[in-house]
């Protein structure tokens, strides 16, 4: 494992431990899009099916059930313990706009015609635009909490560690797969716009605001 | 496990 994969999967915990934070700490899950947490839950769910028919190493082991798990977790707590704070009607984004083009994609490309393989192919293409309902959501309300900011800047730069990973693993290991790359390419493109309001407006002190 | 390279990361 190079140092870019270890950092964005350090990311990506970060991330997931900043979303919990926020929501334990504030004891609320206004401004959280339900709908991106159940497709991130749907994209560990098909992805990590493999944990009882491929063992990698106790570190993918755990990183894997500890992401399928607080991502159930956080389904959970927007929809039954918090309900009362989740902002529904902020969260309009249509998921089957995203799940039904992912779907037949993962269908039509994909490296093998098996079921682990497709599953594993769709996880890929839904997790590339799963942020869309929370962007959305900002988009609509104009604003996020900081730390809500600070959820999705550790998100995006996953996906973004993960592409110098895919670049030293052609150069170094001769591994390529153009599937995930492109997909990861998508993701973090997706999160440019908001990378940039992150860097101009939240590490200068300010919250995140959309102008008028 | 099927044919993507990348079946040791997350």
């Amino acid at each position: 494992m190079n140092a870019f994969r270890l950092v964005g999967d350090l990311c990506h915990l970060a991330a997931i431990v900043l979303l919990l934070l926020k929501i334990w700490k504030s004891r609320s899950v206004a401004g959280l899009s339900g709908k991106s947490q159940i497709l991130f839950g749907l994209v560990f769910v098909t992805r990590y099916l493999d944990l009882v028919t491929n063992f990698v190493s106790p570190y993918n082991t755990i990183m894997k059930v500890f992401f399928l798990s607080s991502s159930i977790a956080t389904v959970y707590l927007i929809y039954t313990k918090f309900k009362a704070t989740y902002d529904g009607n902020h969260d309009t984004f249509r998921m089957e706009f995203l799940l039904i083009p992912c779907a037949l994609l993962a269908i039509v490309v994909n490296h093998e015609f098996s079921p682990m393989e497709i599953l594993w192919t769709f996880s890929i293409y839904l997790e590339a635009v799963a942020i869309l309902p929370q962007l959305f959501m900002i988009s609509k309300t104009g604003e996020a909490e900081t730390i809500t900011s600070h959820y999705l800047f550790a998100l995006g730069s996953y996906r973004g560690l993960y592409i110098m990973n895919w670049l030293y693993r052609y150069y170094y290991e001769n591994n390529f797969d153009v599937i995930a790359v492109v997909a990861g390419i998508v993701q973090t493109v997706l999160y440019c716009d908001f990378f940039y309001l992150y860097i101009t407006k939240v590490l200068q002190g300010k919250k995140l605001q959309l102008p008028a | 496990r099927g044919k993507n390279s990348y079946h040791d990361e997350l």
